[in-house]
């Protein structure tokens, strides 16, 4: 038996809005701990890490671990039927199960929606990903974020992330010309504006731009963002969702050669 | 230019 419900459901609805075009099907692992999920795109390039804990869930139970294979874009389908001040509930009571179900409940429990989704057999290609100390980590606004990757993509494909003590340059070069945006270190009490750098190492890494803003669809769910990046390894973006978990994001970077 | 790598070459496969 599984069943989870959470209080907001629009939640849901966003996490599946913002790695629906990064990844087409995925496997949801339900453990007693809450749900996990891990896929990476297409090329193999990025790759989506969902957690979230069974202590954020209006109610949870998993008697026993089970996987649940998910077409994304048949997900949606069944979410937009969902309104943003649901509750969702997912439920099944097969070991095995060959579908998942899903309630939707209005604030006044006036209006109960059911549907019921087919569950795909997908082989897992999971990665281990090893807990990474991260030499430099960056904590902005989300939105902020979101905003320098739509500009500068109009001007490259590619970005390189410069880290230094006091600040992270954003630089770009194109056909056009070229271009760079430094934000600095900034306490300031208002979130938009405020910058946290953490920079053990500094680091100057590339990356495309396509897949940041493929990324950056989950501004909804955190105002802030968190940049973790390493020498030669892949960035890793994190949203972080209160009470309940993350979304983390891979990148793989681009190497001159 | 910059090669595009892989997630495979930096993590391992389980």
């Amino acid at each position: 038996m599984f069943e989870a419900k959470l209080q907001q459901g629009v939640i849901f609805k966003k996490i599946v809005d913002a790695i629906k075009d990064l990844v087409k099907s995925v496997n949801i692992d339900a453990s007693t701990s809450g749900l996990s999920m891990q896929a990476m795109d297409s090329a193999h390039v990025a790759l989506v890490s969902l957690k979230l804990n069974e202590n954020g869930f209006k109610d949870y139970r998993c008697d026993r671990p089970i996987t649940l294979g998910l077409s994304i874009e048949n997900l949606s389908k069944i979410l937009k039927c969902a309104g943003n001040d649901d509750t969702i509930t997912l439920q099944t009571d097969e070991e095995e199960p060959s579908s998942l179900k899903f309630f939707f409940e209005n604030q006044q429990a006036s209006k109960i929606s059911e549907f019921s989704l087919n569950l795909m057999s997908l082989d897992s290609e999971s990665l281990g990903i090893p807990d990474t100390d991260y030499s430099s980590v960056i904590q902005m606004s989300s939105a902020e974020f979101s905003r320098i990757c739509k500009e500068l993509s109009s001007i490259s494909e590619t970005v390189e992330i410069e880290t230094s003590k006091e600040s992270v340059k954003f630089s770009v070069q194109g056909d056009i010309g070229a271009g760079s945006i430094t934000v600095k270190n900034n306490q300031s009490d208002k979130d938009v504006d405020r910058v946290d750098l953490q920079i053990d190492q500094p680091v100057k890494l590339t990356f495309a731009l396509r897949y940041l803003n493929m990324f950056n669809k989950a501004v909804s769910l955190s105002s802030t963002v968190s940049l973790n990046m390493s020498e030669e390894n892949p960035l890793m973006v994190e949203y972080k969702i209160d009470d309940l978990g993350s979304l983390r994001f891979y990148l793989a970077p681009k190497i001159s050669d | 230019i910059e090669l595009q790598k892989k997630l495979r070459e930096f993590f391992p496969k389980i």
